[in-house]
């Protein structure tokens, strides 16, 4: 069937079927970006990623996820958008085409797809996987307590029944496996960026602890230029820090993993929702958090691109 | 479809650490199905919990008695639900 390169509207909410189909259109539509898949979810659902590459072999990479959390759902509609925004960029924006000249990017919009059709199927506030687990009658990891990074440490519990149950073990969960071990495999990653939503933080390790990493200085700084970028444009104001300080402390999380293992630009974004509608925000503000959250994600790509490591 | 008739958001502000171990043995008690969506940390930081319709009158009682304040963020998390449905049908027209 052909499609016209306009007739997927960013601006609304999406199923996981018309997501994939975007990313196949996205795909066909531009020759630098590849649908890849990186693995399966619990329900053997395909997990997609975007790859952007221009060139060369194993390139210095970008990692870039959205909806670990499924009930966020502008995170996931703000990762097409950006998707979008980099395919059809490249060429024209000099900052962009820099980039993807350097180095390879790769998003993966729907980190948690079994999560995401349950929300969209039977249940709107459901955050974890939908594993089930043995002895219990509850369902789900929560998959941002997963990793391994202090797993099972303060800040996660240890009950099935709960919105953070760290799982039984780390990486038990296919989905965070699945990125680990890619991005184990591939060796070169020198950032990861992981999109969640609400309350307007950008958060960079540690959650499991208390204490500040070593790039303290630098990860703060990007931070606060990067903070500083997406209030430029409608006047969004994001706290930054280190998870423990800033939201509260949380092991076995994704960036506190990546960090430790040698990826040096990781940091969360929790974007734009005041609370006023949960995590339901109205459709009408999915571009505007797409558009202010590029901005900073964009400041600490460039900033990557420049400081190679 | 599970539905979320009555249930209530709460943001609720601590005034120091006491009130926030309060918070947090709130939280340890799972009868209670309590949703944190900013888990309780530090007196400066807002909580925010989604509290099923059940558990409502039991978790504004105990934070009255305890003195802790809060206001209502979502009065019924359902009709945000049923607005965005709507939203989405009629964007989808």
């Amino acid at each position: 069937r052909q499609r016209s390169s306009s007739s997927f509207d960013f601006g609304t909410y999406h199923t996981l079927d018309d997501i994939n189909e975007e990313l196949d259109h996205l795909a066909s539509e531009y020759s630098f970006v590849e649908k890849i898949q990186i693995g399966e979810s619990y329900e053997q659902r395909p997990l997609y990623a975007l790859k952007f590459s221009t060139g060369g072999r194993n390139r210095p990479a970008i990692w870039l996820d959205a909806g670990i959390h499924s009930r966020e759902w502008v995170t996931q509609a703000s990762a097409l958008w950006i998707a979008n925004k980099i395919a059809s960029d490249y060429g024209t924006d000099d900052s962009i085409t820099s980039l993807l000249d350097k180095m390879d990017l790769f998003l993966l919009p729907v980190a948690n797809p079994d999560g995401f059709v349950y929300t969209h199927t039977s249940n709107r506030m459901w955050r974890k996987t939908r594993s089930k687990i043995p002895g219990s009658v509850c369902v789900g990891v929560d998959p941002n307590r997963n990793w391994d990074a202090g797993f099972g440490g303060p800040g996660a519990s240890n009950s099935p029944c709960s919105e953070s149950y760290h799982g039984p073990s780390a990486n038990s969960e296919v989905e965070v496996k699945s990125v680990v071990d890619f991005i184990k495999s591939h060796g070169n990653f020198k950032a990861f960026l992981t999109l969640h939503s609400y309350s307007q933080l950008l958060m960079y390790p540690y959650g499991y602890k208390c204490t500040r990493p070593d790039d303290y200085a630098e990860l703060e700084s990007l931070g606060r230029a990067a903070a500083s970028s997406i209030r430029s444009l409608y006047g969004t104001t994001f706290q930054v820090g280190t998870i423990c300080n800033t939201i509260y402390q949380a092991s076995g999380g994704s960036i506190d993993w990546a960090y430790d293992n040698g990826i040096k630009y990781s940091f969360a974004f929790e974007l734009r929702d005041t609370g006023r509608y949960g995590f339901l925000l109205p459709a009408s503000q999915i571009i505007p958090a797409a558009q202010e959250t590029w901005l900073g994600l964009k400041r600490i790509m460039e900033h990557v691109r420049d400081k190679s490591y | 479809l599970e539905t979320f008739v009555g249930h209530q958001v709460l943001r609720i502000k601590t005034k120091n650490e006491e009130e926030v171990k309060q918070l947090q043995l709130l939280e340890s008690l799972e009868h209670l199905g309590l949703d944190f969506w900013i888990n309780p940390s530090a007196p400066a930081l807002p909580v925010d919990v989604r509290i099923p319709a059940a558990s409502v009158q039991s978790v504004k009682a105990f934070l009255e008695s305890q003195g802790i304040a809060y206001s209502i963020l979502i009065e019924d998390l359902q009709d945000v639900l049923d607005k965005e449905k709507q939203d989405m049908a009629e964007s989808a027209q």
